[in-house]
């Protein structure tokens, strides 16, 4: 990863007090090798690596700090920029909207955003609406067990809208109301209307989009068509419990203006973590 | 006139950047673009080439080279093989093993082929449930044990099953699992010790970026996988993931995942991704 190229890179640097073009290049292009490789945007490593070329080149270094040591804050300055603080959220009544990818992972962070409101004093539920996936209502009911938390389901309802209706009012006295809804991309007209629809009915104050870790680069996309469907104010990046470096909720929360709110590091109801940016950055940088 | 390195390095370049945001791999698209300048440099130009065209087409084989690695087909050699065939479906949690397991089992009842399902997934919430709903919709059998059984004695049930009732093919999935977890990479282990599946495929998803490398070598290391399906490859990906998948393994992409239901099942066309991946 970037870990020790970026090292190295910088050791180019060490002990000069001058940042040369030529040297400040090669950090560069190893930079972008290790944004690449975690998965981050092509149009936006471009972007990043371009301020960071030119903040290197055109700021002085404050007293006292080599240049290795210059450029390396710029690099971390520009990447916190992008990835901003975890999602902000009252802890207090609310409801949530999940959506995502087939697979991504919703229906486990359901459960386990609904046990860590518990866990904060708050009465969380389950809302489940996929229609389609097999065996969803199952799995729903078998996460909200483990998590201790209320889960309305309906196994024989075909109108996931319906389902949201009668859910939000059967979990009345739950604060946080959770709904999970059935994995959908992009290019799924019917289903992005469907989530739509989905929203519409719920009216949800937190909109999530839950997103694989080992995304490529068709992050931007798809964030962009959950952004036109429902509006993106919060990611939950699952699956960080891998190797994947999560660079694609790098690009979906700079491609909906928005922030990260939750990380899944495991398949447990208890595998989940509020955001922690540096955390994320220095893992994503090798 | 000869093709000379200055000149094909802008055009590379530009080319590594198309690949990158197809999601091929980082070290993967080096290689190949050093395959591509290796055999251009020094070659001679045909008048009516442009040096462009010249770096596409030999870039274009560079990639069908590496995906037809010696493919192999899945219809015939389950059609010829000795029964039960017994295939074990393995890959990273989410990516969609058991949706693929009844897309197969379908594709084999339209070939005159029967199999049974096994529910080597012993541990994840609603899974026998799912493989259950799905065995329904096939009107197929389907072999599950309770939630925290052996993994190994359910496919190895199924086995026995196909044996004693002339199955032509026992289709095990097991639970998604990470690489990271030194425990299920051992559980996996043990099951392809003791099951010594016929074939061992490989599920792994066209929207996966760079840690598709990184998953199919550690899975490739832990279950000497035979091929690969490749699934969602609706959702638009580029398909990047295949060439990494194929070049870091060496193993065929045996089919495409192209959507939710049964019938959404493809046979791998490398010709078909490079030149999709190339417009
Ligand atoms: N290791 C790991 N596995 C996870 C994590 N989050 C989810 N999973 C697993 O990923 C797989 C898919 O999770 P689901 O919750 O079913 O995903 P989904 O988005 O609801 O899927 P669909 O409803 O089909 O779109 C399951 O095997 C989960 O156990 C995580 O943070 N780490
Ligand atoms: N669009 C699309 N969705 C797919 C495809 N294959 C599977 N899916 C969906 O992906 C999600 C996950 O599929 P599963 O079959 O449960 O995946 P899995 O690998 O068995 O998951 P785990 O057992 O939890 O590891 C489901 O919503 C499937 O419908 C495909 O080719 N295209
Ligand atoms: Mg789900
Ligand atoms: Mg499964």
């Amino acid at each position: 990863g970037l870990g020790s190229s970026l090292q190295d890179a910088l050791e180019k640097l060490a002990g000069s007090s001058r940042i040369d073009e030529e040297s400040v290049e090669e950090v560069v292009k190893d930079i972008q090798r290790a944004l690449l490789q975690a998965d981050v945007d092509v149009d936006l490593v471009m972007e990043l690596s371009d301020s960071i070329r030119e903040r290197s080149l055109s700021e002085e270094p404050p007293a006292g700090t080599s240049a290795r040591e210059h450029v390396l804050h710029i690099v971390y300055e520009e990447m916190v920029e992008i990835v901003g603080d975890e999602t902000e959220f009252p802890l207090d009544s609310q409801t949530i909207l999940l959506s995502g990818l087939q697979g991504s992972g919703k229906t486990t962070s359901s459960a386990k955003i609904a046990r860590w409101f518990n866990r904060k004093g708050l009465r969380a539920g389950i809302v489940q609406t996929d229609t389609f996936r097999p065996g969803a209502h199952e799995q729903s009911r078998q996460m909200a067990e483990r998590a201790e938390v209320p889960c309305h389901v309906d196994p024989d309802a075909d109108d996931p809208v319906e389902i949201a209706r009668e859910g939000l009012e059967a979990l009345d006295d739950c604060d946080v109301k959770i709904v999970d809804t059935a994995g959908r991309h992009a290019l799924e007209a019917e289903l992005i209307d469907e989530i739509e629809a989905i929203e519409h009915e719920v009216q949800p104050d937190l909109n999530l989009l839950v997103l694989d870790a080992s995304i490529g680069q068709g992050a931007k996309d798809q964030a962009q068509a959950f952004e036109e469907a429902v509006g993106v104010d919060g990611v939950v990046i699952t699956k960080l419990d891998g190797t994947a470096k999560g660079g694609g909720a790098l690009t979906a929360v700079h491609q909906t203006d928005s922030s990260i709110a939750f990380i899944g590091v495991g398949e447990d109801v208890e595998d989940i973590e509020r955001f922690d940016p540096d955390g994320f950055i220095s893992r994503l940088l090798g | 006139f000869v093709i000379d390195e200055e000149s094909l390095d802008g055009l590379l370049e530009e080319l590594e950047i198309a690949l990158l945001s197809s999601d091929v791999e980082v070290e993967v698209t080096r290689e190949i673009k050093d395959r591509v300048r290796d055999s251009l440099v020094g070659e001679k130009k045909h008048w009516r080439e442009s040096k462009e065209d010249l770096v596409v087409d030999a870039l274009h084989d560079a990639l069908v080279d590496v995906l037809e690695v010696d493919g192999f087909d899945f219809d015939s050699y389950v059609q010829d093989a000795e029964k039960p065939v017994v295939v074990v479906f393995t890959g990273v949690n989410g990516v969609g093993k058991t949706t693929s397991i009844a897309k197969i089992a379908e594709r084999l009842e339209n070939q005159g082929l029967s199999s049974v399902m096994a529910n080597g997934d012993t541990y994840r919430a609603g899974a026998n449930q799912q493989i259950q709903e799905h065995a329904e919709a096939l009107d197929k059998k389907v072999i599950v044990r309770e939630q925290g059984s052996d993994p190994t004695s359910v496919i190895y049930d199924a086995v026995e099953h196909a044996e004693a009732n002339d199955v032509d093919v026992v289709l095990g999935d097991t639970a998604g699992r990470l690489h990271t977890s030194d425990d299920l990479m051992k559980q996996l282990e043990k099951i392809e010790r003791v099951v010594e599946p016929d074939l061992t495929l490989f599920v792994d998803e066209a929207v996966a970026g760079q840690d598709a490398v990184e998953r199919a070598r550690e899975f490739d290391s832990a279950a000497e996988i035979d091929g690969v399906v490749l699934t969602k490859a609706d959702a638009d990906a580029q398909g990047g993931a295949a060439i990494s998948i194929s070049h870091v393994t060496g193993k065929p992409i045996v089919f495409l995942g192209t959507g939710q239901g049964y019938s959404d099942l493809e046979e791998f066309d490398a010709e078909e991704l490079v030149d999709r991946l190339l417009e």
